[in-house]
């Protein structure tokens, strides 16, 4: 569509050095992370994205159009200019200046989390799991905390959705749940494997993997733009892009109040669509 | 020269 031309467009200002093209490097690697996790995808290693893609891609139900571009993604990732790492996600300050953000400039409540029948399901599913690795997994197979088994967990989810009437479908929108689930379990079963080397876990131990895993991979997305707003502000960023545009009216409606945070240091940030952006660029 | 910045999503829409 128009905003995909857009990017193109914005992309050419980068590569000719007309515009420098930012992101950070934590924030976006967590982004690509959760994406790849929502398909089924787990990513291990941020630094070895690509060959964690690929080792999902062995696995015969994968859409391998979709890998194609993730790959592409990291590929273009390769080629931005990446904010400073250090800094990142380290002083207080940056989170009060993300609540401030969250709070007064947005105007978020403070749940923004699955809805909660949804999320329940879910941690019951992956906890009935988790009850059964055992008939799934001989000992060499939990002993290797570096492979994930695609195949043997998608059975195992497979079995337990079966139990509850739940179609096993993995491809398509009809299966995008299942593929969320997918991800998860294969968390379940890495933080298991390295938090419990013997099966079967005790009841107690898979309540608490199943709530971690939920906690850093079943949210929504919400809480990371907020992260990239704090971001852009800390390096004093001109534009931050976007196709969100009620979060692109809501952020701008409101960044006066920024200049309320005493955290607050820069306060010029502006939401834009990509097509915003090279109206810009373009009157330039 | 102005600096903008990019997250996921709006990457992905150059693959």
């Amino acid at each position: 569509g128009p905003e995909q031309e857009a990017m193109q467009v914005i992309w050419g200002y980068h590569k000719k050095d007309r515009l420098r093209l930012v992101t950070s490097g934590e924030a976006m690697e967590m982004d690509m992370v959760i994406a790849f996790n929502t398909e089924g995808c787990c990513v291990t290693d941020t630094y070895m994205i690509t060959e964690n893609i690929e080792a999902f891609e062995t696995w015969d139900r994968v859409d391998r159009d979709l890998t194609a571009k993730w790959k592409q993604v990291v590929d273009l990732f390769d080629q931005l200019e990446v904010l400073d790492r250090e800094r990142e996600g380290t002083q207080g300050a940056e989170d009060t200046l993300f609540s401030f953000i969250r709070e007064e400039v947005l105007c978020e409540g403070g749940n923004d989390t699955l809805p909660q029948n949804r999320a329940k399901d879910d941690v019951e599913i992956l906890h009935n799991c988790a009850r059964h690795f055992q008939e799934w997994y001989g000992e060499d197979r939990w002993r290797d905390l570096r492979r994930i088994e695609y195949d043997l967990n998608w059975k195992i989810l497979e079995s337990e959705l079966l139990q509850r009437s739940i179609e096993p479908v993995f491809e398509g929108e009809e299966g995008a749940q299942n593929r969320c689930l997918l991800g998860l379990l294969n968390r379940v079963v890495g933080f298991s494997k390295k938090s419990c080397p013997m099966l079967p876990m005790n009841p107690r131990h898979i309540d608490f993997v199943v709530e971690a895993v939920m906690k850093k991979y079943g949210g929504d997305r919400r809480e990371h733009e907020v992260r990239h707003i704090v971001h852009c502000i800390e390096h004093d960023v001109d534009f931050l892009i976007t196709v969100d545009e009620d979060l692109t009216a809501r952020f701008n409606g409101k960044r006066h109040e920024l200049s309320k945070h005493p955290a607050c240091c820069s306060i010029k940030l502006t939401l834009v669509t990509p097509s915003q952006l090279v109206n810009r660029l373009i009157a330039q | 020269r102005l600096t903008a910045y990019v997250g996921y999503h709006t990457l992905s829409l150059l693959a």
